[in-house]
């Protein structure tokens, strides 16, 4: 299953 | 047979404002192994060409295929491309299904 810690990231431009 | 073709789409954004004005979720390694679009501001560069949608998934930036980039990198190659002085427009090449072409 992937890595926790990248499931909800977000980048705004 | 009989499944659905993604179709994609190439859509040029002129720099028309300071910002690009979307947001991006997924990258690599996630459950979203492609960047989607999750936000257009009003009055940012996206919104002002009004050909990207939320939700679309982002499968070239500029001609630079996505496909394996982790969240950080693709974010870079976004903002890299749209800070360039060379262009004065970024080329998103998008698909509105779901999936890794």
């Amino acid at each position: 299953s992937p890595p926790k810690e990248y499931e909800d990231e977000v980048t705004f431009f | 047979p009989g499944l659905l073709e993604p179709t994609s789409t190439l859509v040029r954004v002129a720099k028309s404002a300071s910002t690009l004005g979307i947001a991006i979720e997924g990258g690599a390694n996630t459950r979203q192994p492609l960047p989607r679009i999750v936000t257009i501001q009003r009055g940012g560069s996206a919104h002002n060409c009004g050909q990207l949608k939320v939700g679309q998934v982002i499968l070239e930036v500029n001609g630079v295929s996505m496909r394996g980039r982790e969240h950080r990198d693709a974010a870079r190659l976004i903002a890299e491309a749209f800070k360039t002085k060379e262009r004065d427009h970024v080329d998103f090449l998008v698909t509105d299904f779901n999936v890794a072409l």
